[in-house]
């Protein structure tokens, strides 16, 4: 909580919405806004009540920059949004920062008002900000598909430990609202959240697959891409990365890093020279840059220039001294300049006239050294890149210290 | 994961700038030990932004760190003191 906790010291608090982005529709505002304060009245005594004239205890706006506090917004990204605790006059309100594109959908190229609405009137009641990963107190945004959403059993301590439960039941609802709207505004209907994942907060139907061993002989791999300096290899919603500075193969999960991005990649590669990893999952991809991802993703892989008959990768390396990157899918494999961002003329072409000895299909693929490592099942094979000839075959793990 | 070089200086700006915003970092200009007293404060508030979000504790300005400064987030700080 904030600083000797305040609190409304009433059950019946009033919201006023002053005024509208224009990134979305002004009933769409309403909507989660309501939506918002319907999460934090499922699980206390407090009612809300909209009303459109006066003086209301939580006042909410949308402005941008300088806007008459002491806590000028930044323009787009960083800083989202912020309101006050309980309170008299400035206390209670929420800011959100105009400069934002605000949306009413799930999607990586705005962010949910619902989301942020839920989490700023968090602080409107009382709440400061929660160290659980996955809480709506959480200070930093976590796009999540808003359907059934849930909060998460942190956020409902936190707010009972101020107002306590709600006077019909002991315990909290399980279900705060009807599914509303979509998820997503681009064509493919990808969920942004990840399952599974290591702090499971919200419902998922099934199990995930263990993490294999190590050692283990028959190890096969979806993906595998270094990233400034270290290579990742990619398994289910596993990842295995490998430092130059350290000895030890770290365990983490794909969400860990990006919780946004789906488990079961098909493909990744990495473009050194723009900072910038890609990774394919059936017929999109996303770019990410350390741990960001970039706006405007997924992109249908189409984009790339495959034809509409190809509908995943099975495994993509790109070649820093020819900025070429090669993507394989079945017995064949294409060339896309990344300098003229096309597609080479002549591809596809088929795999084992150029590369021979190297079984297909393709799992995963790495560049290193000169050298590209091909996947097949629990084999590896290096190859020469300039004289593509092949070197020598490795199990799978040959990088884990076996 | 390692920090791509040319940022680096960028980047500490940057993380002076989220620690004075959202952990009560103050950068005092008049002290007589000014370089060595803000690089020590400023490396306890990258401790205690990295304890928070269950970062690994060094006090370094590692990029782990830095992308986490860099994520979209709430204006509210995280520390008690905020009035």
């Amino acid at each position: 909580a904030f600083p000797h906790s305040p609190t409304w010291k009433k059950e019946e608090v009033t919201y006023r919405i002053l005024n509208y982005t224009p990134d979305m529709l002004q009933a769409d505002v309403e909507e989660a806004i309501a939506r918002a304060f319907q999460l934090w009245s499922s699980v206390t005594p407090l009612r809300f009540t909209r009303i459109h004239g006066g003086q209301a205890d939580i006042m909410i706006s949308f402005a941008a920059g300088f806007h008459g506090d002491f806590y000028s917004f930044d323009g787009p990204g960083g800083t989202l949004a912020h309101a006050y605790s309980p309170g008299s006059g400035i206390g209670g309100d929420a800011h959100f920062d105009e400069d934002e594109n605000w949306t009413k959908f799930t999607t990586n190229s705005g962010y949910n008002l619902f989301l942020v609405a839920a989490h700023e009137l968090g602080h409107s009641l009382g709440l400061s900000h929660s160290n659980v990963f996955g809480a709506l107190m959480y200070p930093i945004y976590m796009a999540t598909d808003t359907r059934n959403y849930q909060l998460h059993q942190d956020d409902i301590n936190g707010i009972q430990a101020l107002y306590g439960p709600p006077k019909e039941s002991a315990a909290p609802p399980t279900k705060a609202f009807p599914p509303q709207e979509p998820t997503d505004m681009v064509p493919a209907e990808e969920p942004t959240q990840m399952s599974p994942r290591e702090e499971p907060t919200e419902m998922t139907p099934s199990k995930p697959p263990q993490r294999p061993d190590d050692c283990d002989p028959h190890l096969t791999f979806d993906a595998i891409t270094t990233l400034r300096g270290e290579t990742l290899f990619f398994k289910d919603s596993y990842v295995w990365r490998k430092s130059p500075y350290f000895s030890e193969i770290e365990h983490d999960t794909i969400f860990s890093f990006w919780p946004s991005l789906i488990a079961g990649f098909d493909a990744a590669y990495e473009v050194d020279k723009r900072d910038r990893v890609l990774f394919f999952k059936d017929d999109q991809y996303w770019a990410v840059s350390g741990y960001s991802i970039d706006s405007g993703f997924p992109k249908p892989i189409q984009n790339l220039g495959f034809p509409t008959s190809v509908r995943k990768i099975d495994a993509a390396v790109h070649d820093q001294s020819t900025k070429r990157t090669y993507f394989f899918v079945g017995n064949k494999y294409w060339s896309f300049n990344e300098n003229t961002q096309s597609m080479e003329r002549g591809y596809p072409r088929k795999i084992a006239a150029d590369y021979h000895g190297i079984s297909h299909p393709i799992d995963a693929a790495f560049q290193k050294n000169g050298y590209f490592y091909f996947f097949h099942g629990s084999t590896q094979f290096e190859v020469d890149i300039k004289r593509k000839k092949l070197i020598r075959t490795m199990k799978s793990n040959s990088w884990f210290n076996c | 994961f390692p920090v791509a070089q040319e940022k680096e200086k960028q980047d500490v700006q940057y993380a002076k700038k989220y620690l004075e915003n959202f952990y009560d970092f103050k950068e005092e200009k008049h002290s007589l030990f000014r370089t060595k007293d803000i690089v020590n404060r400023m490396a306890d508030k990258i401790r205690e932004m990295q304890s928070f979000f269950g970062l690994e504790v060094t006090g370094e300005l590692n990029q782990k760190t830095l992308d986490m400064m860099k994520q979209p987030r709430c204006g509210i700080p995280d520390v008690r003191s905020y009035s």
